[in-house]
């Protein structure tokens, strides 16, 4: 699930 | 990372180097809305509070201080600087700003990825925030009718970001496995169309040199 929406992004 | 990505943000720090240019360099806040600038203010404070807690890569971290440090460096001299408050057109820069915070404060508590979390609220709010943050920008170069050089490049490479940013989103929908950020994907679509009126009109008055105004209807 996190890694669905990981905030890896600006 | 991407390479649309990779452009995106490289894009996106031309934008505050033309601002920062235009403000500080020039001296000179003609044409630019407060409002906008505040906004994004606001976007980045909210959205990279996570800054204190998430040292996943060293490029998110110093791009997240270099946009925190900027918007706040642009609002600081906006506000404060004595030649750029004289060339600023306060009641030109009239839009509503209160119309697009509330909305975006209420969709970020009802629609986000984990209601359990105050950040992922904060962090929706952001993300809705910044796909309306520009149109008191838009709505001031349109009363203004005529759109300074310097300020037509700002508009354009803070718009080519996001539309980057969907290439990106692409590619990595195409090439990573159960990839979803339908949140940023539709307010990432929002931002990009904003901005497509003002790119027909960058194109066309581009198209016959550089530095040619940019005038909207």
């Amino acid at each position: 699930e996190v890694a669905l929406h990981a905030h890896d992004e600006l | 990372m991407n390479i649309f990505r990779f452009l995106g943000d490289m894009s996106h720090i031309l934008s505050f180097l033309l601002l920062l240019h235009k403000i500080v360099g020039g001296k000179s806040a003609a044409g630019i809305s407060l409002r906008t600038a505040e906004m994004y203010a606001i976007v980045f404070c909210t959205r990279y509070i996570d800054l204190l807690w998430n040292f996943a890569s060293l490029y998110n971290y110093l791009l997240k201080l270099l946009f925190i440090g900027a918007s706040l460096t642009i609002v600081y001299f906006m506000r404060y600087g004595p030649s750029q408050k004289a060339t600023y057109n306060a009641d030109e820069d009239a839009f509503p700003v209160q119309y697009l915070i509330a909305p975006c404060a209420v969709l970020g508590v009802l629609i986000n990825q984990d209601h359990s979390s105050p950040f992922e609220m904060v962090w929706a709010f952001s993300i809705y925030l910044e796909a309306v943050a520009i149109l008191p920008q838009l709505f001031l170069l349109q009363k203004q009718g005529e759109v300074e050089n310097l300020t037509s490049h700002y508009v354009f490479a803070l718009g080519a970001y996001r539309a980057l940013y969907l290439l990106n989103w692409m590619f990595r929908f195409m090439t990573e496995p159960d990839y979803q950020q339908r949140i940023v994907w539709l307010s990432g679509l929002v931002q990009t169309a904003l901005y497509c009126d003002f790119f027909y009109h960058y194109y066309q008055s581009k198209k016959g040199g550089l530095n040619k105004s940019v005038k909207l209807p």
